[in-house]
């Protein structure tokens, strides 16, 4: 019983809500990252399984376990609404049960481990002949493969190990990657921990280290503060093994980016040496190859970019600097002014193909708040008068990445997604708005302040179930009492 | 026998097991036992 974890003390079941009316879950195959997303699709209403008989005589000296088979009525993320073959129209003991748990298997299961299918209490003596009943129910349906939970298994497997050292955005300064290693992993998310790491490390940005965006480290920090008041405290930080936000032993180096890292790892890597413990390429996802030369953007373009410290905002940016591979340093023009800050402290690395990016008037096109530059006020500011008293040159729209995938997001879809503000956190929410491959992302229960625009692929939101699969604590909405 | 429809169901005989006695059903299964 994964509930008696420590760590899984209090987490959030989406049971109650499952049966409400409206209540829509994107569908695993929306998440590419998630486990059994690429088979999902065979997963269908009508499809019988077998299961735990819960209704049934509590012992039997020869049967200490019943089962018997169900129908899937409905799916809702990993769930489904299960009922008892016989039950007809009945939905008395219908329940939801996460398909894959290992409390669900296929049809054939228990003849192959010696266990007897034994009808439910409630309708033993509905049929005389369960055998002529089963066949009539059973022939022509659909069910699981019987490698089900080999495949769920090897789904889960991570590619990364513990005690991996990899180069991981610092969040104390985005500016920068630093060297970490890899303390723990659960469900493909990797808790890494900074060489330096204090004991007293947390998730959010420090409120005194966070480089001039004063809305977004009080954000953080009352969330933050809101959520201690019954979680555990937080420790190091976490990202998706597909997060753009760690790379591999060498990046920085190869790319030109920043790296806070001890002496010896320098050395190591300007030598082209590799420990066994350094996480290579291979564990990565593929780069967007983008030859020597080819990169069209420039130093002090404008365009529009999602605030990397506040994901609620979209705002009016400026390339600061182009590094190899199609890498680009983006700062916010929001922030304080530069002369105010350290340097480029603030500045942040997107990739040129990166969908967090968009091009001068996106957000006009698709009728989105746009946070305007520092000392302008969304009602006065346009980017025609602004780049004029700049002298800045937006960057051409075709330079950005246009594709579309099919990825099948709806408004009002439920799914489980990390606060990337606080990413040990995963948290119920709703896609609130989808523009394009564009979604934003609603916590349930909170203010908008707290939403977060993501790219239909990123590897930080899961389908509903997720959280029990992997064994991760799930985060309900804040209660009002508590709150 | 392969659904060629979708190509991604499998027939297969399935073992059932009750208190009465064992049999066999035909079934779908979706087609990842490879």
């Amino acid at each position: 019983d994964k509930k008696t974890v420590p760590d899984l003390i209090n987490t959030y079941e989406w049971t109650h809500q499952l049966s409400q009316a409206g209540f829509i879950a994107a569908p695993v195959s929306c998440f590419k990252h998630a486990p059994m997303a690429d088979s999902w699709d065979n997963i269908t209403v009508g499809m019988k399984v077998e299961v735990e008989n819960t209704d049934c005589d509590n012992f039997s000296e020869d049967f200490p376990d019943s089962f018997w088979v169900a129908t899937v009525l409905r799916i809702a993320g990993y769930k489904a609404l299960l009922r008892y073959e016989g039950f007809g129209q009945n939905d008395a003991k219908d329940f939801w049960v996460n398909l894959c748990s290992s409390m669900v298997h296929p049809v054939g299961w228990c003849a192959t481990r010696g266990k007897p299918l034994i009808p439910p209490k409630t309708i033993e003596d509905k049929y005389k002949d369960w055998k002529d009943f089963l066949v009539k129910r059973l022939t022509g349906a659909r069910t699981l493969p019987s490698n089900f939970y080999n495949k769920v298994h090897d789904n889960l497997k991570s590619r990364f190990r513990c005690d991996l050292n990899l180069e991981v955005v610092d969040k104390n300064k985005i500016s920068q990657v630093k060297v970490a290693r890899i303390e723990k992993i659960v469900g493909k998310r990797l808790h890494v921990c900074y060489y330096d790491a204090r004991p007293d490390d947390n998730d959010f940005v420090r409120k005194e280290e966070l480089s001039g965006n004063s809305s977004t480290e009080n954000k953080c920090t009352r969330r933050t503060n809101k959520l201690r008041r019954y979680c555990q405290p937080p420790e190091g930080f976490w990202c998706h093994e597909d997060s753009p936000l760690i790379h591999p032993v060498g990046w920085a180096k190869r790319v030109g980016h920043k790296l806070d890292a001890p002496r010896e790892y320098i050395d190591h890597c300007a030598k082209g040496l590799r420990d066994k413990d350094d996480a290579t390429e291979d564990l990565f996802p593929l780069p967007y190859y983008v030859p020597a030369g080819c990169v069209p953007f420039e130093a002090g373009m404008k365009l529009e970019a999602i605030d990397p410290l506040n994901l609620s905002a979209i705002c009016v940016a400026t390339v600061k600097k182009i590094l190899n591979e199609g890498y680009l340093m983006i700062r916010i023009d929001s922030y304080d002014d530069e002369s105010a800050t350290t340097s480029d402290s603030d500045w942040f690395c997107y990739h040129m193909t990166s969908p967090c990016i968009f091009p001068v008037g996106f957000c006009e096109m698709n009728d989105l708040p746009l946070r305007p530059p520092k000392d302008y006020s969304p009602e006065t500011f346009t980017w025609t008068d602004y780049l004029t008293l700049t002298g800045a040159r937006p960057a051409p729209a075709h330079f950005f990445n246009r594709e579309i995938p099919n990825h099948n997001f709806m408004l009002g879809m439920r799914l489980e997604a990390a606060d990337l503000m606080d990413p040990r956190l995963i948290c119920v929410g709703t896609v609130s708005r989808v523009i394009g491959r564009l979604l934003k992302i609603h916590f349930d229960g909170w203010e908008e302040d707290y939403d977060q625009w993501l790219d239909c692929e990123s590897p930080d939101i899961y389908p509903v179930g997720w959280c029990q699969l992997v064994a991760h604590k799930l985060e309900g909405p804040p209660s009002p009492m508590k709150n | 026998m392969t659904d060629t429809k979708t190509r991604k169901w499998e027939q297969k005989q399935v073992q059932i097991r009750t208190l009465e006695g064992e049999f066999s059903v035909t079934m779908w299964a979706s087609g990842t036992d490879d």
